[in-house]
């Protein structure tokens, strides 16, 4: 099927969907900041 | 899947033209629904067409060009006619455009960010006024492609490009690739299982571990009394 | 479907018997419509940090609310003034009219409005306009929406009451769901809350909303898969940790003094602490559970279409 193939290369050609590094620093940020708000939670618990 | 939808009959009615056409009388007709084929502004595809038995008769024959012609527009770009200028006819002007637009469409299917000038070389456009009319006339009002214009970083940010037709060699490279985002989306499903099944035995084990505490309490309270 | 059928009599003779005249509690339950519910969250997440206020068309069904319908009012200062819908009368009363020509034969059955970010309860103000309500309306109900807290928790949170008349003294009431409350809040929260009783909610859709849901799930799904609470509600979270800190500061606080101050109700005095503290241990739970959640599926997301195909 053709017209199937052409979609699936043109859905594999969109990923990685981003891929760059201001994209990792705030992506690896958000996750810093997250694990610091568990460990504050924690504490709070304790 | 738009584009493909609305080519999806094009390519249907090219097809069964290009059955209905064979013997010695059919040629020039299968060369001519060749050239219309090529010149249609909405169709980018073109291996159905090609996969006809009856476009293997023009081999050989003096309208052979047609289908090394079908051929450049199913795999090739504006810089290989531009290379075998010699052995193509010459094309007519709405060729010229879609051979163009094919051209970005496998550019884009290497990088996610083109450059004006890598752009502007493969096009033969002089300069990005030329370069942007294109792209957003003939690229993204045809739906073939869709991204953001970056006129500070003088780049096209692709966000979506149409499938161009695939020759046999590139299936496997797909094949990989898919099997490889399927092994990872099991492992990602078996994982989430996984702490799932964890967050259920620490759920259950810290209420058990709270009760056997209260019952202490209790307990200590009674014998204090 | 049979729900969306308006049954003239069996409403005016409802009208004339007025049960709930007699018994504070007569109205127990909601049911509100996909469509209605939808009007309403927009309505309420337009609004950004603002509250806004609407009303709520439908009819009563024994001791059901049954809401068809919501439009918005032209009104500011919803919190700051007591029945501010007060400005809004002539475009009900135009709105309602034109409605019974066009066929929708439903009348007003409520109000709602909007409490960005601070939960789905009565303020003073609230419970006034809806002791009011009830006194020349009635039967009518009030409708809380949190649309902030509805985007950090990934569910619609929203909340229905009735008051009590001023001469009435409440039983007991069985312990609602915890919810979070800010400290400048609380003392609102607290004075009132004894004032007014929660319906519980339920909602419906038709075939045809079935279908039209459908529609723009299709359309609209890569929408919510993009979307991340963690980066459109940051500025939310900020405010939730700086009052967690503020009701820590507190806690400690009164902590220090009363353990200065009198040692006879010190038992007493403990549990206090203690729930206060529990409170405090409670929300600063939930807000990481919401921020977990969030990167949860930020993480997912990027296994799934980053790191595997890089």
């Amino acid at each position: 099927d053709n017209s199937l193939l052409r979609q699936v290369s043109s859905l594999l050609r969109r990923l990685p969907a981003i891929e760059s590094e201001k994209f990792q620093d705030d992506f690896l940020m958000e996750f810093n900041d997250t694990l610091l708000v568990t460990y504050l939670a924690m504490f709070t618990n304790c | 899947m738009d584009i493909e939808q609305k080519q999806a009959e094009l390519i249907d009615h090219f097809v069964k033209q290009a059955l209905s056409f064979h013997g010695e009388k059919g040629i020039p007709l299968l060369a001519a629904l060749v050239a219309e084929a090529t010149s249609h502004p909405s169709l980018f595809a073109f291996s159905e067409i090609l996969s006809v038995p009856s476009l293997a008769e023009l081999e050989g024959t003096s309208y052979s060009s047609s289908l090394e012609v079908l051929r450049l527009f199913a795999y090739g770009t504006w810089n290989v006619y531009k290379s075998n200028v010699g052995c193509l006819p010459m094309l007519l002007p709405d060729q010229i455009r879609k051979l163009k637009q094919l051209s970005v469409l496998t550019l884009a299917e290497t990088n996610k960010i083109l450059p004006y000038d890598q752009l502007m070389q493969e096009l033969d456009v002089s300069n990005v006024r030329e370069l942007e009319d294109f792209l957003i006339n003939e690229c993204m009002y045809a739906g073939i492609v869709r991204g953001k214009l970056d006129q500070l970083r003088r780049c096209f940010e692709v966000q979506f490009a149409a499938g161009r037709d695939l020759r046999h060699e590139q299936l496997n490279n797909m094949i990989k690739t898919m099997s490889n985002w399927l092994s990872t989306s099991d492992n990602l499903l078996h994982s989430i299982q996984e702490k799932i099944k964890w967050a259920d035995t620490m759920s259950e084990a810290y209420k058990k571990h709270q009760k056997e505490v209260e019952e202490k309490v209790e307990d200590m309270k009674k014998s204090l009394k | 479907d049979a729900i969306y059928f308006y049954d003239e009599a069996a409403n005016t003779k409802a009208l004339q018997d007025k049960p709930w005249a007699s018994d504070p509690h007569y109205f127990r339950r909601v049911r509100i419509s996909a469509l209605a519910l939808l009007k309403m969250v927009v309505h309420a997440r337009s609004g950004g940090t603002i509250e806004i206020m609407g009303v709520m068309q439908g009819k009563t069904v024994g001791d059901t609310f049954v809401v068809m319908d919501a439009f918005a009012l032209p009104v500011e200062g919803t919190e700051t003034r007591v029945n501010a819908q007060a400005d809004a009368y002539e475009y009900m009363v135009d709105y309602s009219q034109a409605n019974k020509q066009a066929g929708r034969l439903e009348n007003v059955v409520g109000w709602y409005h909007s409490h960005p970010g601070y939960g789905c309860w009565l303020s003073g103000i609230d419970v006034s306009t809806q002791m009011l309500n009830q006194q020349f309306q009635d039967p009518f109900f009030a409708l809380v929406i949190d649309p902030t807290r509805t985007v950090s928790a990934g569910k619609v949170e929203i909340g229905a009451f009735r008051t009590y008349p001023l001469d009435y003294t409440p039983p007991d009431e069985p312990v609602s769901e915890y919810q979070t409350i800010p400290l400048n809040k609380i003392e609102d929260f607290g004075v009132h809350c004894h004032h007014y009783y929660a319906l519980d909610i339920a909602y419906f859709k038709s075939s045809l909303d079935c279908h039209l849901l459908g529609l723009l799930w299709n359309k609209y799904w890569v929408n919510t898969l993009s979307a991340s609470p963690l980066v459109g509600n940051g500025d939310y979270m900020l405010g939730q940790i700086s009052d967690l800190a503020e009701k820590m500061e507190q806690a400690e606080n009164q902590i220090v003094q009363a353990r200065w101050g009198s040692s006879l109700m010190a038992s007493q005095q403990k549990k206090e602490d203690n729930s206060q503290l529990a409170k405090i241990a409670t929300d600063s739970s939930k807000i990481t559970v919401e921020q977990v959640h969030g990167l949860m599926s930020q993480v997912i997301k990027d296994s799934l279409f980053n790191s595997a195909l890089r």
